[in-house]
């Protein structure tokens, strides 16, 4: 052990495992999660070579080899609760990303929560099984945030009962959707509706893009990987163009709006409620926010504890780089915040499934504030993340532009966040959307509850700005 | 109007409070300018286009709001007095720095004198001193193992120089003592030149 951090270890004021069950949520959850840990760590196979060194190619066959074992891992050990198979996943992958993700977590969950009864009996067990392995393909070459504007359609032809799904233009074909260049055989699709002769709006419809046995794309259907990007070397991020391909009825998700077999349209309850997989995402994301700046956090204030250098004091030895204020100021403000987020992750995260519990009973009043609250924060917090997590590396002086320090890896998977579910500015805008409905609500005489209470005093004249 | 109860730097409800206002204060101005701008007959979408720059910043100080007010909420559930000694010492740090960082918005909606900023630029300074000596301690908390890092500068051993050797060993330009490159290419050129 070093022994800037030994020394570092017992002059602390605190016992960490304390703050660990409070950040875990309780001392139980903590030894669960470092069983489940223990589980990938005292496993030989996911001691892999290290990823730095080998092409983009070798990391996605290393990448879809350690996802293969991994689900086979879980299910020998039974893993099946949503926390516990992420503390293993994230324990197996660290800094890297798994080319499957998509498949368990968006593409699923729009099965599970999007699907009719009849679907979910059909679609999720396969899916489960991976007979099916699917994405989530909604953002195109030319749109992306402003779902309005994607032009990707599904014409409905009652004389078949079939949709035709179709990219009109370039800008239509779907573009970046994580596993869709090579390894999914489905895709769940995000289209313009047309049936009757009328749109009737973006809508989810599960479409079969390769063929089961052969993986050979399934004739009218183009698909192939969209090349290097700035990170995530493991995913085969894709491109998907359709030429008329023709679907059953019954591959639109019908949970809430629906095509009946002569064409007629059933509208949903709320629009929003097509789009819950993103708030699902975007509440996930800012626990990923806290995730991914405490482990910079980490690896720069470890490193400014062993590293010495320059001088505070003429003639004196070299001190820790942490003991430079410099240092401090850089640093410290990351940390608390990773802290901060670390909690309003857990709270969102809460929350989500709260508001989820409600909608399922007919309940949509939160829906908004769920929406506007996570595609705020999640703007919020992954623009100062990946901004903390570039401070880190430059806290790590040359040595942090090294891939041996972890911090490029860190940053350039975690970095997309700003734009992916939602490009940052946008989500800036849809939450001033809903503060500005709000404070004209409150005007009116409207109670609020919720994080915009707030607005209820202003309309009232009870907040005004005071000096301290 | 009622009074502000923001009296201390120091105290965090206040410190909600002050975050609050700042909300409320930006969400109000940018929603009023809208309005004036429709008034004037502008389409809705052009006065929300026009507009957007303030919505946006509306929306970080909300956020920002929210952010503050769950990290001070989750303190009263700690019960242990050392963790949430330090704990509350990150909390008022992240509340002040993030003053320090917006302090525009802060004297421009009179919340804040500018000589109370300097006081909280100074405790700024002073937490830096109080957090330095647990700060090992609170990325330790965080219990990331060295493989979920995977970083040779963060090992919890802190061994940090002699394992950078050994992977920088590992890299494939060394798998040979002379890269072939030198002989395609080097080599000719020096005979030329």
């Amino acid at each position: 052990m070093n022994p800037d951090l030994s020394r570092e270890r017992a002059t602390a004021s605190f016992n960490p495992e304390t703050i660990t069950y409070i950040l875990d949520g309780s001392p139980e959850k903590t030894k669960r999660r470092r069983e489940i840990e223990n589980l990938v760590l005292s496993d030989p196979f996911f001691q892999h070579e290290d990823p730095n060194f080998l092409s983009r190619s070798e990391r996605y066959e290393l990448a879809i080899k350690k996802s293969a074992y991994m689900v086979g891992k879980m299910r020998e050990h039974g893993i099946a609760d949503p926390e516990e198979i992420y503390w293993f996943k994230r324990t197996v992958l660290g800094s890297h990303v798994d080319p499957t993700g998509l498949h368990w977590s968006m593409f699923s969950n729009m099965l599970a929560n999007q699907g009719s009864p009849s679907q979910v009996q059909k679609w999720l067990p396969l899916a489960n099984n991976m007979q099916i392995i699917g994405t989530y393909a909604q953002t195109e070459m030319g749109h992306g945030t402003h779902l309005r504007g994607l032009e990707t359609t599904a014409t409905y032809d009652p004389s078949t009962q079939e949709f035709i799904l179709n990219s009109p233009t370039v800008s239509s074909i779907k573009w970046w959707p994580g596993g869709l260049g090579k390894t999914s055989n489905h895709a769940v699709v995000l289209a313009q509706l047309y049936t009757q002769g009328e749109c009737k709006g973006l809508h989810a419809f599960i479409v079969p893009i390769r063929k089961l046995g052969t993986h050979e794309p399934v004739p009218g259907v183009e698909v192939g990987d969209i090349g290097p990007k700035f990170g995530f070397d493991e995913i085969d991020n894709g491109f998907l163009k359709f030429d008329k391909v023709r679907i059953p009825r019954d591959c639109m998700l019908m949970k809430y709006a629906q095509v009946q077999p002569d064409g007629t349209y059933i509208k949903p309850v709320s629009d929003k409620l097509t789009y819950g997989t993103m708030v699902f995402i975007r509440s996930m994301i800012v626990g990923d926010s806290a995730r991914s700046l405490s482990r910079a956090s980490t690896i720069a204030i470890r490193y400014s504890a062993v590293r010495h250098q320059s001088e505070i004091r003429v003639g004196e030895p070299e001190p820790q780089i942490m003991d430079f204020q410099t240092q401090q100021y850089k640093l410290f403000p990351l940390l608390a915040t990773a802290y901060a987020f670390h909690f309003v992750g857990s709270y969102m995260s809460e929350t989500y499934h709260r508001i989820t519990g409600d909608i399922q009973q007919g309940n949509l009043s939160e829906l908004p504030e769920l929406h506007a609250l996570s595609a705020g924060l999640k703007a919020f917090t992954t623009w100062v993340a990946t901004a903390g997590i570039e401070e880190c590396r430059m806290a790590c002086g040359g040595h942090g532009y090294s891939r041996c320090s972890g911090i490029p890896d860190i940053y350039v998977t975690f970095t997309p966040s700003c734009t992916y579910e939602g490009e940052n500015t946008v989500m800036m805008l849809q939450t001033a959307r809903f503060l500005v409905k709000s404070y004209t609500a409150a005007l009116s005489g409207e109670r609020l509850s919720g994080m915009v209470s707030y607005l209820n005093d202003v309309s009232q004249q009870r907040v005004q700005p005071q000096p301290l | 109007a009622s009074r502000s109860s923001v009296t201390n730097i120091n105290d965090l409800s206040s410190l909600v409070e002050a975050y609050k206002q700042r909300a409320a204060w930006l969400v109000v101005e940018a929603a009023k300018s809208f309005q004036t701008n429709v008034n004037r007959g502008k389409r809705k979408e052009d006065a929300w286009n026009k507009n957007s720059v303030d919505l946006v910043r509306a929306s970080e100080a909300h956020c920002h709001y929210v952010v503050v007010r769950l990290f001070t909420a989750k303190l009263s559930e700690i019960l242990d007095g050392a963790a949430h000694r330090i704990l509350s010492s990150l909390c008022l740090l992240y509340a002040l720095h993030g003053i320090t960082r917006n302090t525009g918005d802060f004297l421009q909606t009179g919340l804040l004198s500018t000589s109370q900023i300097d006081q909280v630029q100074q405790r700024v300074k002073d937490l830096l001193a109080v957090i330095r000596p647990n700060a090992v301690a609170l990325v330790d908390a965080f219990d990331h193992s060295d493989t979920q890092l995977g970083s040779v500068l963060g090992r919890y051993d802190g061994n940090v120089y002699e394992n950078m050797f050994e992977w920088a060993k590992k890299s494939p330009l060394n798998k040979t003592e002379v890269h072939e490159s030198f002989y395609k290419y080097l080599k000719p050129l020096q005979s030329k030149l």
